[in-house]
């Protein structure tokens, strides 16, 4: 494994967008691991439609009672794979743009641009998740944000943080170290990309210390296989 | 800025302490005009309004907690400076799940890391 990996560098995510106020950072998620593997399946980077995912999801969870896709009312990553793999795809972006509410399902089928072939879990390791990283495409993973809401900029490497995740977040990549002048030592980190817009964190990013499954977030790790479309 | 001369001596008079006027710099009143200046916030009404500065006081006193606890970041004003901690979740988070993962999910089969 390389010491630091950046998918950014890659060309493989696209920018930092904004949910507004709406609960469907989820979609965002799931959106983000999908436009990295579509990337690495066709060499195209497209921005992905995360209101198609709003308005037309509500696949639910088997194992949870009452863990369903509800738009601005919150979702889960998987699901939102299990519903993209039932419904065919993903329109664009700019074909299914965001508004932050939400509404009516108008997905048309003639317009998807991407889809699933399949999607897993990664095991609860920083090694294979590193790995599935370089390998796979950046991915979908749900942290505790408690930390977030205050969050300005340096890597958050918090003393006590819970387990409980809370936010749906995509990990691009990660570094080798970052001088911590307080802890006299470099910490290795995780690269998030958040969807709170630019002016949130590091332009929109967040870098978590790679240690000790901090703030839950190596317990809930998604990644996702594009489908390669045949005319 | 003042230089404290009371225990300066002949052999350390050239050590000056910095002292910086605080008053401005940690007054909430000043963060928060420049925090709705910063991020266009308005208030309907003056209740509104003086709900959301103590909620932003709060909030201060929240990222000077945060920034002791997690030391090697930086915390402090950021958009969402003027909501509860409960809002913040609301509006801005909205994942739903407790920790456990899916019985059936496809396990990512593990992947070598040596070289």
């Amino acid at each position: 494994l390389p010491e630091d990996f950046d998918w950014r560098d890659k060309g493989a995510v696209t920018g930092v967008k904004d949910q507004g106020s709406c609960g469907s950072c989820w979609s965002f998620s799931a959106t983000g691991a999908l436009e990295g593997a579509h990337f690495l399946a066709t060499g195209n980077l497209e921005s992905l439609s995360e209101q198609q995912l709003v308005d037309c999801d509500n696949v639910c969870d088997p194992e949870e009672q009452g863990a369903c896709d509800a738009g601005c009312n919150g979702g889960l990553m998987n699901n939102a794979f299990q519903y993209i793999l039932q419904s065919g795809g993903v329109q664009r972006e700019k074909d299914y743009p965001y508004t932050g509410r939400d509404g009516k399902c108008h997905f048309d089928k003639s317009k998807i641009v991407a889809s699933v072939s399949n999607f897993s879990v990664v095991s609860l390791d920083e090694d294979q998740i590193a790995a599935n990283l370089v390998h796979n495409g950046p991915l979908a993973v749900a942290i505790n944000a408690v930390y977030m809401q205050t969050y300005i900029g340096g890597v958050s490497c918090p003393y006590i943080c819970g387990k409980h995740q809370d936010h749906g977040v995509l990990l691009v990549g990660y570094g080798a170290g970052e001088y911590a002048p307080i802890r006299l030592k470099k910490k290795p980190f995780w690269i998030i990309k958040n969807s709170w817009g630019e002016n949130w964190g590091e332009n929109g990013y967040y870098k978590i210390c790679r240690v000790r499954n901090i703030c839950g977030v190596d317990s809930m790790v998604s990644t996702v296989a594009a489908a390669i479309s045949t005319p | 800025t003042t230089v404290i001369s009371d225990q300066a001596t002949d052999s350390d008079d050239l050590l000056i302490r910095q002292v910086v006027d605080d008053d401005h710099s940690l007054n909430a009143e000043h963060h928060f005009t420049k925090f709705k200046t910063t991020f266009g916030k308005t208030y309907a009404t003056e209740e509104e309004h003086n709900y959301r500065f103590a909620v932003f006081k709060s909030n201060l006193r929240r990222a000077k907690k945060h920034a002791k606890l997690d030391p090697s970041a930086v915390h402090g004003v950021t958009k969402f400076s003027d909501l509860t901690p409960r809002e913040f979740r609301r509006q801005f988070l909205g994942l739903k799940r407790r920790l456990r993962l899916p019985a059936d999910a496809h396990k990512a089969p593990i992947l070598p890391t040596n070289n």
